[in-house]
């Protein structure tokens, strides 16, 4: 199963639809400091499922929806999908058949989130659950964000544990 | 189960010899389980660099604790590969020989893993097969740009 | 004394509003008390980058807070220049056009503060008037080496 | 006052007696990771003062003396030594006359420091007590370690005003 597209929507300062194709098994994200980067790596997070606004870097979860800038106004709504290429028939027995699994989550400025899979709407836990096992799970050592790859060793030996039965 | 776990550990434990010792070409790594009860013990990681009698995370310096971490998660790849693998700039504390051996490790495990990297290092992005650019050129709004990689070193040379 | 602490407050908050504004090339930044009482007051950060409408520190990006962090520093320094500034991969989170930004400031500053700082850039290297190399030579223990710039650039394009 | 030389003996991966001469108002210090040029930073926090072993990334304080290598046995001591330029007369009233200022710090097995001001030995207030008010105190703005440089401005408003007490 790989990672096709990311699409983004209102999500933090990717204020217009914008889609990154991920065409190769070695794909590098480019630019300046504060242009948007990390918040891609934030966007994949918060859609399979991440509820904690300190994770996504933000005090509420309303943060993640574009908030302005000098030029534009602030929206309603976020949304993120990721697509992936299931010709292999890897995920989850229920979806075994599908060539192509979409993964989508908005949110407005209520705070209420709706999951979206193959563009029919579903429970969080639906997500979490096509996830369950792959190493993309709760404490998945799947994503290493900015400034935190010493602290991964650094944390207490049950934390560390958690990584184990990810794996396991 | 019991069972399950301890053999995913004594598995992980190997890999992570394997690949610290790549990291660091040389040197000894560990991974030991803390308590008695598998089902609910910790683990102590040890990482030995080549020629350091100490092996304690503790006194590791940032360098070489940033590449006992990526050690340590490409071993866990390597027993569950996840879908992909977001790498955010984790070479930021490296010196240029061992963004160098990374490179030739994440170019290597990138024949089974689908890798997604942010990077300011010349040699990192030099790795990548497809260059996906951001820029702020509306100040306050992402937009991606198209960038190849002879743009993307003279961008930073330039400057 | 109350006076003189809101007093020092103040300067430093016309230092950092420059040395920010230096530093990302634009944009607003101020110290604010919190509380009632200047002697027992906090104080809040607020930086705004060029263009963007958020000035809460949580959002902003790593390289943005380094170069806060930075300005701050060094408005302190100017304040109260302490006999000299150790600084240790400040520069790391960088891109290379604030790698600039940040030894223009430094070189501009060394006219009244001794800097001593490390650094694995390039460009940070190169902004130095003296270089002491370390080495690891004989595994395990420290020594200096004398080094000069080419050779420390050599050495890195090398790996 | 300006910082002339750096002595380390002893202390951490700087086994043999080494002397890192300060020539100028922009000195790097460069080499591969783990070689050592951290430690130089934590030879400096210590020599003024600094009291927490976690501070100074050790588990006790004792973890700064030397503990062997590969082809070396551990020492019995750690000393550091400083020495400022005070030609300009800016430290302390009662050192004003002294051309050079030197301050040395030793440390053994016992755990035992012992403090010496221009070869004399002294209590560690004294050598607190010769920085105050000069941005080197104990909440110091002047020394940035390694990976805290955003941690500064993340630390709470309490914490902040600290160092605004230091530079006052
Ligand atoms: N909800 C939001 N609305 C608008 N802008 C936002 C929102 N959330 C974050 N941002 C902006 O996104 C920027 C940070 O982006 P990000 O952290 O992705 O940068 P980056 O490219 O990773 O930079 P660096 O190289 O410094 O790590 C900040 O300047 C912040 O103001
Ligand atoms: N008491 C000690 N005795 C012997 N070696 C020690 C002692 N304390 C620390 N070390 C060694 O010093 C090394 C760390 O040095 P330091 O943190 O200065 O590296 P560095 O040059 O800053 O590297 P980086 O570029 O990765 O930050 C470690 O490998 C550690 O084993
Ligand atoms: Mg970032
Ligand atoms: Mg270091």
């Amino acid at each position: 199963m790989r990672l096709k597209k990311i699409k983004l929507a209102g999500f933090k300062s990717f204020v217009d639809p914008t889609v990154v194709l991920l065409e190769s098994n070695l794909t590098a994200v480019v630019g300046p400091n504060g242009c948007g980067k990390s918040n891609i790596v934030d966007a994949v997070r918060w859609v399979i499922g991440e509820s904690s606004a300190k994770q996504l870097r933000g005090a509420s979860l309303t943060d993640v929806i574009f908030n302005g800038s000098t030029h534009r106004k602030p929206v309603g709504k976020a949304s993120i999908e990721l697509v992936f290429d299931n010709t292999q028939g890897k995920l989850g027995a229920a979806y075994a058949n599908y060539n192509e699994i979409s993964i989508k989550r908005e949110i407005s400025r209520d705070g209420q989130s709706q999951f979206y899979l193959n563009g029919v709407k579903c429970r969080k836990r639906d997500i979490t659950d096509l996830f369950l096992g792959t190493g993309l799970g709760p404490s998945s050592y799947a994503i290493i964000e900015q400034g935190v790859v010493s602290q991964l060793i650094e944390s207490k030996p049950e934390e560390l544990r958690s990584h184990f039965e990810e794996a396991a | 189960s019991r069972a399950r776990l301890k053999e995913t550990f004594e598995q992980a434990n190997e890999h992570f010899k394997v690949l610290f010792s790549k990291m660091f070409n040389g040197g000894n790594a560990s991974l030991e389980f803390v308590g008695d009860e598998v089902l609910s013990a910790g683990v102590l990681i040890r990482a030995q660099p080549p020629g350091k009698r100490n092996a304690l995370l503790h006194m590791l310096s940032g360098g070489e604790k940033a590449l006992t971490a990526i050690a340590l998660v490409f071993a866990l790849f390597q027993l569950n590969p996840a879908p992909f693998c977001i790498l955010d700039e984790v070479d930021a504390p490296l010196d240029d020989a061992n963004v160098g051996r990374f490179c030739r490790l994440v170019e290597a495990m990138s024949s089974s893993v689908q890798f997604l990297f942010i990077s300011h290092n010349k040699v990192t992005m030099e790795m990548a097969k497809q260059l996906v650019g951001v820029t702020m050129h509306e100040p306050g709004t992402s937009r991606l740009v198209s960038v190849d990689i002879e743009q993307a070193i003279a961008a930073i040379e330039e400057k």
